[in-house]
Formats: C-alpha cells, sequence, structure tokens
C-alpha cells in the first residue's frame, strides 16, 4: 500500500494551484524515496517537476512504486475541502483505481474522507540533461511574482538579463519598453530578503510571460526563488520547499529562427 | 520577432 500523512494539508492545496493552470492531468511518481511528477503543458514549451522527499512527510509508506493518474482540477476540488491545518493523509491499496484522500482538523473533531477517481495516463517522461548553470539567481519570490505581474501589462516577452551586478527584466510592447533592475544584495537582514548572483558569465534569454506568470502562482510556497540560466537552453525556475524538496518549471526560451 | 522553441528541442524523451 501507499499513506503518505502530510501536516499541513495547505501544501498540497499550494502545489496543486501552483501548477492546476499549467497541466491538466499529471502522474504522482510514488516510490519508497518519495513522490515525484513531472508533467508538460499541452504545448510542450514548459515542464513542472516536482519532488517531495519520503523524510518530509510526517509518515510515509510505499511498498511498491505507483503511478498514481490524477486530473488536477478534480484533486483541487476536494482540496478545497480541506481547512489550512488540517493533517492531509493521501492513501491507496496496490491495484486500487482510486486515491483515498482524508482531512483531519487539529483537534480531530472533524475528520473528511474523499474517494478521488485515478486515471490511466501515458507517462511522458523526458530525460533532462544535468546542465552546468551559467547564472544563477536567488531572490524573495514575491518580488519576482510581482516583476512578471507588472511585466505582462506593458507586454507579451521578457528577456531575463543575468550580469555581475544583479538581474534585468526587460519587456517590449505597443505602448513603448521598460525594464526593471534586482540589484544583487547579500547583506539583507534576512535570508529571504537577500538577492544573491552566481555566474560564470553574463547571460540573457527571453521568454514568454504567460508562462512565468503560472511558475509565480508557485509563490505561496516560499519565500525564495531560483532562477537557473545557460545561453540557449531552458531556464529552471525553482521554488523549494523548506525540509520537504522543490517544484522546479523549466521554460523553453524564444529563439531566433 | 524571435520564435518560441518546444522543450523538446532540449530535453529527449526518457
Amino acid at each position: 500500500m501507499f499513506e503518505a500523512k502530510l501536516n499541513e494539508a495547505s501544501l498540497l492545496k499550494k502545489i496543486v494551484e501552483a501548477i492546476r493552470e499549467l497541466v491538466t492531468d499529471a502522474n504522482l511518481d510514488c516510490s519508497e524515496a518519495g513522490i515525484t511528477m513531472q508533467a508538460m503543458d499541452s504545448s510542450h514549451v514548459s515542464l513542472c517537476a516536482l519532488n517531495l522527499r519520503s523524510d518530509g512527510f510526517d509518515h510515509y509508506r510505499c511498498d511498491r512504486n505507483l503511478s498514481l493518474g490524477l486530473n488536477l482540477a478534480n484533486l483541487s476540488k476536494i482540496l478545497k475541502c480541506a481547512g489550512n491545518n488540517d493533517v492531509c493523509t493521501l492513501r491507496t491499496e496496490d491495484d486500487a483505481d482510486t486515491l483515498t484522500v482524508t482531512f483531519e482538523s487539529p483537534k480531530q473533531e472533524r475528520i473528511s474522507e474523499f474517494e478521488l477517481k485515478l486515471i490511466a495516463l501515458d507517462a511522458e517522461h523526458l530525460g533532462i540533461p544535468d546542465t552546468n548553470y551559467k547564472a544563477q539567481v536567488r531572490m524573495p519570490s514575491a518580488e519576482f511574482q510581482r516583476i512578471i505581474r507588472d511585466l505582462s501589462v506593458i507586454g507579451d516577452t521578457c528577456s531575463i538579463a543575468v550580469g555581475k551586478d544583479g538581474v534585468r527584466f526587460g519587456v517590449e510592447g505597443d505602448l513603448g519598453s521598460g525594464s526593471i533592475s534586482v540589484k544583487q544584495n547579500t547583506a539583507a537582514e534576512k535570508e529571504e530578503e537577500r538577492v544573491e548572483v552566481h555566474m560564470e558569465e553574463p547571460v540573457e534569454l527571453t521568454f514568454a510571460l504567460r508562462y512565468l506568470n503560472f511558475f509565480a502562482k508557485a509563490t505561496p510556497l516560499g519565500p525564495i526563488v531560483a532562477l537557473s540560466m545557460s545561453p540557449d537552453v531552458p531556464v529552471v525556475v525553482e521554488f523549494p520547499i523548506e525540509t520537504v524538496g522543490y517544484l522546479r518549471f523549466y521554460l523553453a526560451p524564444k529563439i531566433d529562427e | 520577432m524571435p520564435g518560441q522553441s518546444s522543450l523538446f528541442t532540449f530535453f529527449t524523451k526518457a
């Protein structure tokens, strides 16, 4: 059997809310090591990769490897029935065609149980090559979200340029053009307010803001976002999930044809 | 204007 217990249902809610507009259906791959998920959007431009380590759960048991095919809109409907502080348990027997989702309120006075139908999905796994990224930026996720939202009002496409002093987000649209630069700031008192740049060489790539906006929906997962870029390869936008794992998004760049 | 590339250009099907 498979059983995974999370202290806070809100974590699962945040993960599903972060990806459900990008991905309709996805396999949760469960093993002794934990839960992973890899799914592309329907245009094959972006990919999200989730990794939740088994030791990040309150209780975790997985007797044999399982792929649980889920419709994320339906999972989201069930998660709406959970209180943020509820304990959430995912459970399935081997060969079952449903996933049992239970929510227990902190004082155990309210227990909800749902059976979500599983679906058969073709696993379309992509091999992601190990990449030594030439430029990496860690910055506050709320700052990233705001920049992407603000630039989306001006144009459809955003350039991201990492230099030694910081990162510059540029946009062009019918009304004109603009940019927002965020300077490296490693002296901020709180770690989550720091902007850190690690760079072997300057990198500039161009991306569709539509997808970056989808990624920014993961902001509630944590205070930090990490961008990793190399010339002419997809950017990685990673939201670390404290003590459990991460949610990563890969986005193919726009390129001159 | 630059065009949108596909992930399949960079990542291979496992």
